[in-house]
């Protein structure tokens, strides 16, 4: 196991030991800034770990980010990787980033559900949900983006366990989501969410489950249109931006619907770069553009959050 | 590890929504057997999917004999994953 991050390669895909290995490096080498938190256990008893990125301060205004909630959509934890390395260096230098971090903390979850993770690497490269089970239930896994209580089994989730799309049981059934719930409830004082998933190409807004309008839709609209030029500015990567049920389609019981009805305004879901040739399995070399392009827009979102309290 | 040697995926595109709904129905006619990367959205997004070597046949005389023009995005999973294998070894070695 490497005993520091700078043998760490952040253009290259990692298991979960050693990205679980990596995050007490980091934490280790950054404690002035960066701490871990346990927010849970997975269904199969995993830690779940969350990043906090914080200069001070009691319960300050805050950025919930999370990547990795379909497993096999190994970009996004690297994405996540490399973005939390790229706020620790940053910080002092990019001046946006330090008013960031001088006002707001930033929560990073890498791996938000490790046990889909670990079975990518051990048995099913493609394998999208989380592993929770259920007593004369044959098939395993809820679609971790289809179980969240807004708009819960409406459409674009599935009720057939079997199902890619399987919303579970009931809202927040399942630990990975309900960790995440607690989390951000208990907290009280989240104003951005972003959740980072594969492949489209996409920066949306809610809602997923509904095709009304939410109330904030034009400055998150805005909001999107600045943060998918700042990302092409990059690499050229053209991203389309909206709300998911019209510019996607319609998907219920997703992450920034709850979100956004739990009153996390700046509520964003990202859909990362397509290439048209590897779907959601982008070879690594293409970790660090990713990463990069997305971080641009990432961080439009972030100062638009602190510049317009709520 | 499971093998995906031989499973495709196929980009598919709709022209319209008559086309997007025989893509829904496929996913009815062939339950678990075709795994959709990019779901059935709009008819100006591209549809990937991810078809077992099984089904190939099947599959892409439904899609022909419904007028829904593809290409092939990946032609064999298992050579993408064996090189992401492969890098993830290098990179550690």
């Amino acid at each position: 196991l490497e005993r520091s991050t700078s043998s760490f390669s952040y253009s290259s895909y990692h298991t979960l030991e050693e990205i679980y290995s990596w995050i007490d490096s980091f934490v280790t080498e950054h404690a002035n800034i960066v701490s871990k938190i346990q927010i849970g256990q997975s269904f199969e008893n995993r830690s779940i770990l969350v990043l906090k990125f914080s200069t001070g301060g009691f319960q300050r205004q805050a950025i919930w980010i999370d990547t990795g909630i379909h497993s096999r959509e190994w970009i996004t934890h690297a994405t996540g990787i490399w973005t939390a390395d790229k706020i620790v260096s940053e910080y002092g230098k990019d001046c946006i980033l330090t008013n960031i971090l001088d006002t707001m903390d930033i929560f990073l979850e890498i791996v938000s559900n490790p046990d889909g993770f670990a079975f990518t690497h051990s048995m099913n490269r493609l394998w999208r949900k989380n592993k929770s089970s259920r007593p004369g239930v044959a098939c395993i896994g809820v679609d971790l983006n289809r179980n969240w209580k807004s708009g819960f089994g409406g459409n674009g989730s599935n009720d057939n366990p079997c199902s890619e799309t399987y919303h579970g049981p009931y809202p927040h059934s399942e630990p990975e989501v309900s960790a995440i719930v607690k989390f951000i409830t208990d907290h009280r004082n989240i104003k951005a969410l972003i959740s980072i998933h594969s492949y489209s190409q996409m920066l949306m807004y809610p809602y997923g489950y509904s095709l009304e309008p939410v109330s904030s839709k034009e400055e998150l609209c805005n909001l999107s249109k600045s943060a998918a030029q700042a990302l092409y500015k990059v690499h050229g990567m053209q991203y389309t931006y909206g709300s998911i049920s019209t510019t996607l389609y319609m998907a219920s019981g997703v992450t920034v619907d709850w979100a956004y009805d739990s009153g996390i305004k700046y509520s964003f879901s990202f859909e990362l770069r397509d290439t048209g040739q590897y779907g959601f399995l982008l070879p690594a070399t293409q970790i660090i553009p990713t990463a990069q392009e997305t971080w641009m827009a990432i961080r439009t979102i972030m100062i638009h959050t602190l510049n317009h309290p709520y | 590890q499971m093998n995906f040697t031989g499973d495709q995926v196929l980009r598919v595109l709709a022209k319209n929504d008559k086309q997007l709904s025989l893509l829904r129905d496929l996913e009815g006619l062939k339950p678990l057997k075709v795994d959709f990367w990019r779901g059935p959205a709009r008819p100006s997004l591209p549809v990937d999917m991810r078809v077992p070597y099984s089904e190939l046949k099947d599959v892409k005389e439904y899609l022909e004999s419904h007028g829904l023009a593809y290409s092939i995005m990946i032609k064999d999973i298992q050579v993408l994953l064996d090189q992401e294998r492969e890098a993830m070894a290098k990179s550690r070695r």
